[in-house]
């Protein structure tokens, strides 16, 4: 029997969101630490890696290892049934071929259940190695979205180049070039508003707009985003979802050719 | 310039 039943059920919506328009399938990976996923997009440019511990839900059962492989566009549309206030708990027999949806409004007036038929994916999964990244930058999530929608105007790649001064976002093409540039924050009053800049070396990587878009769909899962770099390796796009877990995004730069 | 795959990085498992 796997149960797993989150009172900020629209915390699940919200996941959907920030998935659905990447991946069109995945595989949910439930054991007794919680719910994992791990899935990459059509064109396997990007990765994304969400992890929802099980002391973050409310109540959480899971007997035996279960993986449930399901149409995230089916998923999303489900999940548009659920109230912003509702609880959403998931739940499934073991071995079984469907999961089940239960919403339960607040006042527990209103119950419904969906019931979905579960699919055999053989879907790759790739190993992702420990890595100490040159430069992390934590941001507003917001204000990372309103980069990436900004520049997306001006050219199908932005370059994201961090040094200890801060950080620059800047792509160009045919109308002329954009250039957005981040100082580290002086005083950090509230921690969620602050650009806060860990640098060992400068990194200057380019990566495709289009994705950095797609990730930007999470921004409402977290206040904040982080950023990772290094040279030569994946970019990281994680955003915290609070007391439950995180979703991350890898996505390969592009190179000179 | 051109885009590599993430698979050119991360291996399979």
């Amino acid at each position: 029997m796997f149960e797993a039943r989150l009172l900020r059920g629209s915390i699940l919506k919200k996941v959907l969101e920030a998935i659905k328009d990447l991946l069109t399938q995945a595989t949910f990976d439930c054991d007794d630490s919680g719910i994992q996923l791990q899935a990459m997009d059509n064109s396997h440019v990007s990765l994304v890696s969400l992890q929802l511990r099980a002391d973050g839900f409310d109540k959480y059962r899971c007997d035996r290892n279960i993986s449930m492989g399901m149409n995230l566009n089916s998923v999303a549309k489900i999940l548009k049934c659920a109230g912003d206030k509702d609880t959403v708990t998931m739940k499934a027999q073991d071995n079984a071929d469907t999961v089940t949806f239960v919403f339960e409004s607040p006042n527990q007036e209103k119950v419904s259940d969906y019931e979905m038929k579960l699919m055999n994916l053989d879907l790759e999964h790739l190993g992702i190695p420990e890595t100490e990244y040159s430069c992390t930058i934590r941001m507003p999530s917001a204000e990372f979205a309103r980069i990436c929608r900004d520049l997306s105007q001006f050219g199908d790649s932005m370059v994201i180049a961090c040094t200890k001064e801060g950080v620059k976002f800047s792509a160009t093409g045919e109308i002329g070039s954009a250039n957005i540039k981040l100082a580290q924050t002086a005083s950090v009053d509230k921690e969620e508003e602050a650009v806060i800049i860990e640098m060992d070396e400068p990194v200057t990587l380019t990566f495709a707009c289009q994705y950095l878009n797609y990730f930007t769909k999470a921004t409402s899962l977290s206040p904040q985003v982080q950023l990772s770099m290094s040279a030569d390796v994946p970019l990281v796009v994680e955003y915290r979802i609070q007391d439950i877990g995180h979703i991350r995004y890898y996505l390969a730069p592009k190179i000179e050719d | 310039m051109s885009q590599k795959t993430i698979t050119a990085y991360f291996s399979s498992r």
